[in-house]
């Protein structure tokens, strides 16, 4: 399985379309490896994106250093997927 | 599981399961609900879909989860309303009443390749996992390759992102065959596509903005849909067109679907938002099925009242 360890999700709150645009901007950079989980769409929509660990501090220095609100909505992704994954496990123990 | 009514629908399952659940729901109610097999997945998965139906030359209403693998709680809610709809069937005076006007169709993993590459390899995949010549990236996005203004904004030419949109309207297999199969039908009234996670029912158009002839209509029900959802929990769900309500999108399901004249076309963004994403736990697996399962009933009872 894919290791999504020190990923995380960062849910970006625009405040006007010309953060919209900056931060659609970024969906073109494809060496960031960005996975948009909700695209953007207008000024106080939230836009979640998947930065894979490389590419954190670039991105929350590109949003910080534009005013864009953000805020982290997945710490650790892995942590949750395994989370996921030991609770299908004990609920299939138990069904067994 | 020996049987539908010990199959924990509270936990996420594997495609074998689920196809072992689906055979399982068809042997236990042999009158009610049969499986069609529509095709098969690139990579040679059946495409399974159930049929709960209590007649002959019946109009009929199409509801598919899945088409993304990595919306977990899709799929799995698919498990959950096909439960229902067997539970319901003969109790429920609305259901009972949809069953002797309506058939149901339901594909519960509408991207089999997809979901079983979600449970194998990498969680977070969401195309399909066709090959794409001349590029070392993989899959096609089932929901930008549909014949509806097709290339367009709003999806990619590029393989290796989210949203490419295949080499050809209905290239890939799992998207041809339902198209195969709707236009076999010719009588579907209704057709439901199920994503997650936005919190969401919406309606064509997506390719363009130009309003539908049925948009009033549409979104009048949407809000009654909504309504009904919101009702359970108070989960708080937007609704209108695609292209006004998120982004343009091109060649999406059912913006084909509503130029092939299935009028009630509609497509859900399940819960949760701002919290889990596609890692929604599978505590809130019931919740979110029931919820939708209201504004569903609301899609499917309109369907059946509002012949055309």
């Amino acid at each position: 399985m894919e290791n999504f360890g020190g990923q995380q999700v960062l849910r970006i709150l625009p405040e006007n379309e010309e953060q919209v645009t900056l931060v659609r901007d970024l969906e073109n950079l494809e060496h960031l490896q960005l996975d948009f989980w909700q695209s953007p769409r207008a000024a106080e929509k939230p836009i979640d994106i998947r930065v894979p660990f490389p590419s954190l501090q670039a991105v929350k220095v590109y949003l910080e250093s534009n005013n864009i609100p953000y805020s982290i909505m997945i710490k650790d992704l892995q942590n949750l997927l395994d989370e996921e994954q030991s609770s299908m496990k004990a609920a299939r123990a138990m069904d067994n | 599981a020996r049987s539908t009514n010990s199959f924990n629908y509270a936990i996420y399952h594997t495609f074998d399961e689920i196809n072992s659940f689906i055979d399982t729901l068809v042997a236990e109610n042999p009158n009610l609900v049969s499986k069609i097999v529509i095709g098969k997945s690139t990579e040679g998965r059946p495409l399974n879909v159930l049929k709960f139906s209590t007649g002959s030359n019946r109009p009929a209403f199409w509801i598919d989860t899945g088409i993304h693998s990595r919306e977990w709680v899709t799929q799995a809610s698919g498990v959950w309303f096909a439960k229902k709809i067997v539970q319901d069937y003969g109790t429920d005076p609305s259901l009972t009443a949809t069953l002797n006007k309506l058939d149901i169709y339901l594909e519960i993993v509408t991207n089999p390749d997809g979901y079983v590459f979600s449970h194998t390899s990498n969680r977070m995949w969401r195309k399909t996992r066709s090959a794409n010549p001349g590029s070392t990236c993989v899959g096609t996005d089932p929901n930008r390759n549909w014949d509806a203004g097709f290339g367009g904004p709003g999806s990619s030419s590029n393989p290796c992102t989210e949203t490419y949109r295949g080499r050809a309207a209905h290239s890939e297999p799992e998207v041809k065959a339902i198209v195969d199969f709707v236009k076999g039908h010719g009588n579907i009234k209704g057709f439901v596509s199920i994503h997650s996670y936005s919190q969401m029912l919406l309606f064509p158009y997506g390719y363009t903005s130009a309003l539908t002839p049925d948009h009033q209509e549409l979104n009048n029900l949407a809000r009654v849909a909504v309504n009904a959802l919101t009702s359970l929990y108070g989960t708080v769900y937007e609704y209108g067109s695609i292209i006004t309500t998120i982004y343009q999108a091109s060649g999406g399901t059912v913006d084909w679907t509503y130029n092939q004249g299935i009028k009630y076309s509609y497509t859900f963004e399940l819960r949760d938002t701002g919290r889990y994403g596609f890692a929604l736990p599978a505590s809130q697996i019931i919740p979110t099925a029931q919820e939708t399962w209201l504004a569903l009933t609301k899609l499917i009872e309109y369907t059946r009242d509002n012949p055309y």
